[in-house]
């Protein structure tokens, strides 16, 4: 049968004026890298779960995106990472919650799905898998990038000003 | 947050999502990408989505399997089902984002409800597409 794929790095408050042409080029062209690498796993005839995770850990490596490198950074300053898989044949899925050392949070949910009776493993648990499977273990700093760190800092300027937690409703950050 | 969804040789839908979260989370909060149902879904009758936005919104809307029911049980065509959760369900509700979503014919869609969204396809047909804004 044919083949499709599509993906996407996040949707917010973008304008064409918070970007300079520059940076604009380098989305584009990891986007471009992401989707034709993710398509070629398909007309190789690999299953889906392949392609999916190829695409994602080409952009969980870039610091462009909020995820993996270039994630954004927890009140404490710290990552927090999340990922999910699934797959439509039997429904089956898989995902991890809350890690903070693990290199590519969307190898180790297809592994959750794939190889444990479960479908989410969260935090200090979700790590302790993802060792057992031998995946790679990173320093949390790894993902550190200096544009998400002055993001944090506006942020928390913001909840400061902020008279109450319910008033206190995030800017462009709020969005994964 | 950055997402995938396929159509394989086989005919499988697959779909996945990673995330960095919101800035300044605190407690422990986790948004839709992890959650199945809600920021990600598959399932070979109807389609594989993977989503965007603001996630406790995601969440409280089953946002990815409501998409993939209202093709399951509405016989809404992909198009029709993502545009009208992302539109018409999740906007007047206050959440904000988008999705990416594939079916078993290959088609593909992308509706969100914000300014941009950074998105890629490549269809059935070979036809590469790449945006940011609307």
């Amino acid at each position: 049968s044919s083949v499709a794929i599509a993906i996407h790095g996040g949707a917010g408050t973008l304008s064409p004026d918070d970007m300079t042409d520059a940076q604009r080029a380098e989305y584009i062209s990891t986007l471009q890298t992401a989707v034709t690498e993710g398509y070629k796993v398909l007309l190789a005839g690999e299953p889906g779960e392949a392609a999916v995770i190829r695409a994602i850990q080409i952009m969980e490596m870039s610091p462009l995106f909020n995820a993996g490198i270039g994630a954004v950074y927890t009140f404490d300053g710290e990552h927090e990472l999340d990922a999910s898989i699934m797959n439509g044949r039997e429904l089956n899925a898989g995902a991890v919650s809350g890690v903070k050392t693990i290199k590519s949070p969307i190898m180790a949910a297809y592994r959750v799905m794939t190889e444990s009776p479960h479908v989410m493993l969260s935090a200090e648990g979700a790590e302790a898998f993802a060792r057992q499977q031998a995946l790679e273990m990173v320093d949390n700093t790894l993902f550190n990038t200096q544009r998400r760190y002055e993001a944090l800092q506006k942020a928390k300027a913001r909840m400061q000003s902020e008279t109450s937690a319910v008033e206190w409703r995030q800017g462009n950050e709020r969005f994964g | 947050t950055v997402g995938a969804v396929v159509l394989d040789k086989q005919g499988n839908l697959v779909a996945g999502t990673s995330t960095g979260g919101m800035t300044a989370k605190r407690f422990g909060r986790i948004g839709d990408s992890p959650i199945i149902g809600a920021g990600t879904y598959a399932d070979n009758t109807s389609c594989a989505v993977s989503a965007t936005g603001h996630g406790e919104y995601f969440i409280r809307y089953h946002v990815a399997s409501d998409i993939c029911a209202r093709m399951k049980y509405a016989k809404m065509s992909l198009h029709d089902a993502a545009n009208t959760v992302i539109h018409d369900v999740l906007l007047p509700a206050g959440g904000t984002g988008g999705v990416i979503a594939i079916d078993a014919g290959g088609n593909v869609a992308m509706p969100f409800n914000t300014s941009g969204m950074y998105r890629a396809s490549i269809d059935k047909h070979g036809n590469v597409s790449i945006g940011i804004y609307k």
